[in-house]
C-alpha cells in the first residue's frame, strides 16, 4: 500500500514547495496514476518487437529482466515476445547469483541480456532491492550477471 | 546557472540528512500549450561529476509518477505510512548512477499542461516527442551531462516509453551537433508485444496454477490476442478468470493479499 503513502506525502504544500512543485496550482490532487490519461490513451503500438530490432541495429546495449511472480506483464509474456526477435544466443541460460541465493536466470543474447529476478512482483525493486541493484551495477559495466 | 539553483532542494520534509545533491522543477517542453514536466534529480553521492545519468520511466499509462521509481523502487527514499517523512533506501541505485526521475507525459503527477484537452489525446507518439523535448531542454540546464553517458530505464508500461524514447534520441542524434550520449536501455515486466504478451499471460495463469484447464482453453479459443479490443465473449472469461479463480490475490505480486 505504499502508494497511499505518496499521496499522503506530495499533496502537502510544504513538500510541494521544497520540490518546486505544483507552481501553477494544478486544479487537481497529485496522483500515482492519472485515471483520465489512461482511460484517453489516444495512440499505442501494438509492438515494440520493430523498435528493438531498429535499436539492437544500432549498438545499444539493451537489458530486458522479468520479476517472476508478476501475473501482470509476466515473465511467459515477456519470454514469448524477446522470442520473435529470433536472436543467437552468446551465453547460453544459467542461473545469476547474489550474496550466494539464486538471483534469477539469465541468457545473454546478440544484442540483448534477458534475466528473470526469483520471487520478484511487478515492481522488481520494491520486492528484491538488493537482486535488482545488482542486476543494474552488470547492466552499466555491461558485464554478464554473476554466476555465483 | 540561475535555473539550476532555482531548482535545487536543499531538504525534503522529513528526510534524513544526506550527502548527494538533488534538483527538482519543471521543464517547459510545448510553449504553444503550455506544457511542462516535472523531473527530479538525485545524483550520485560517490562521484556525482562522473558517474552516468539513467532516466527512470514508470508506467500506466498514466502512472508515471514518482510515486513508484522514486519513492518506492530505485530512489535513495522511502516514504514511511504516515506519510511524514522519509527514510533511507539501502539498495537505491544512486550509489552508481544520477537518477533522473520525469513524470510524462503531462497530466502524470506534477507535470501539466495549460491546454486541458491535452489530457483526451494523449499516446505514445506525444510521450516520446515531449520526453524527448524535455531532455534536450533539461540538458541546456544543467550542461555537464551534456557529454555525459545516458541510460534509460523503466518498468511496466515504460516497455513502450523507453524504446520509443531511445528510437527518438537516436534519431534527433543523427541530425544534431549536440548528440546525447545515449548508451542502452532497461526495461522490466514490460509491455512489448500485445498478440505474445497476451499469450504468454494467460499461459503464466494456467502454468502457476491460477486458472482452471477450462478457463485456460476457454481464453485460447475465445481471445483473438491480436485485437486491441476483445469480444464479449472473452472479456467474460477474463473477468471469470480474474474474479473467481484467482482469489483474494495482488495480481502484481500474485503469492501476497491485495491492498485493501
Amino acid at each position: 500500500c505504499t502508494e497511499k503513502y505518496a499521496e499522503a506525502y506530495y499533496n502537502r504544500p510544504d513538500v510541494q514547495k521544497a520540490l518546486h512543485a505544483n507552481t501553477t496550482k494544478i486544479p487537481y490532487k497529485w496522483t500515482a496514476c492519472s485515471e483520465e490519461l489512461n482511460r484517453n490513451w489516444n495512440d499505442t503500438d501494438v509492438s515494440i518487437l520493430p523498435i528493438y530490432r531498429e535499436l539492437i541495429a544500432a549498438g545499444l546495449r539493451i537489458w530486458v529482466f522479468s520479476g517472476d511472480v508478476d501475473s501482470v506483464v509476466p515473465v511467459t509474456a515477456t519470454r514469448y515476445s524477446l522470442a520473435q526477435l529470433k536472436l543467437s544466443t552468446k551465453v547460453p541460460w544459467y542461473p545469476w547469483y547474489v550474496k550466494r541465493q539464486v538471483g534469477g536466470w539469465t541468457e545473454v543474447y546478440e544484442g540483448l541480456t534477458f534475466a528473470t529476478v526469483r520471487g520478484a512482483g511487478h515492481e522488481v525493486p520494491l520486492f528484491k532491492p538488493r537482486a535488482a541493484l545488482q542486476l543494474f551495477k552488470s547492466f552499466l559495466r555491461g558485464e554478464p550477471l554473476p554466476k555465483s | 546557472e540561475e535555473e539550476e539553483e532555482a531548482d535545487r532542494i536543499l531538504a525534503l520534509p522529513g528526510q534524513p540528512k544526506v550527502s548527494f545533491q538533488q534538483f527538482s522543477g519543471y521543464v517547459t517542453v510545448n510553449e504553444a500549450a503550455g506544457r511542462a514536466l516535472f523531473y527530479w534529480l538525485t545524483e550520485s553521492f560517490q562521484n556525482p561529476l562522473s558517474q552516468p545519468l539513467v532516466i527512470w520511466l514508470n508506467g500506466g499509462p498514466g502512472c508515471s509518477s514518482v510515486a513508484y521509481g522514486a519513492s518506492e523502487e530505485i530512489g535513495p527514499f522511502r516514504i514511511n505510512k504516515s506519510g511524514s517523512g522519509l527514510y533511507l533506501n539501502k539498495f537505491s541505485w544512486n550509489t552508481v548512477a544520477n537518477l533522473l526521475f520525469l513524470e510524462t507525459p503531462a497530466g502524470v503527477g506534477f507535470s501539466y499542461s495549460n491546454r486541458s484537452s491535452d489530457l483526451l489525446d494523449t499516446g505514445d507518439l506525444r510521450t516520446a516527442e515531449d520526453s524527448l523535448q524535455f531532455l534536450i531542454r533539461w540538458m541546456d540546464r544543467f550542461p555537464r551531462y551534456k557529454s555525459r553517458e545516458v541510460y534509460l530505464a523503466g518498468e511496466s508500461y515504460a516497455g513502450h516509453y523507453v524504446p520509443q524514447l531511445a528510437r527518438a534520441i537516436v534519431a534527433y542524434n543523427a541530425k544534431s551537433k549536440h548528440p546525447i550520449n545515449l548508451k542502452g536501455f532497461m526495461v522490466g515486466n514490460a509491455v512489448t508485444d500485445n498478440y505474445y504478451d497476451n499469450l504468454g499471460t494467460v499461459t503464466y495463469w494456467w502454468s502457476h496454477a491460477m486458472i482452471s484447464d477450462r478457463t485456460y482453453h476457454q481464453l485460447i479459443s475465445t481471445c483473438d490476442f491480436t485485437q486491441q479490443k476483445e469480444s464479449n465473449q472473452c472479456e467474460t472469461t477474463y473477468s471469470y478468470a480474474m474474479d473467481q479463480e484467482f482469489g483474494n490475490i495482488d495480481q502484481y505480486n500474485i503469492y501476497a493479499p491485495p491492498c485493501n
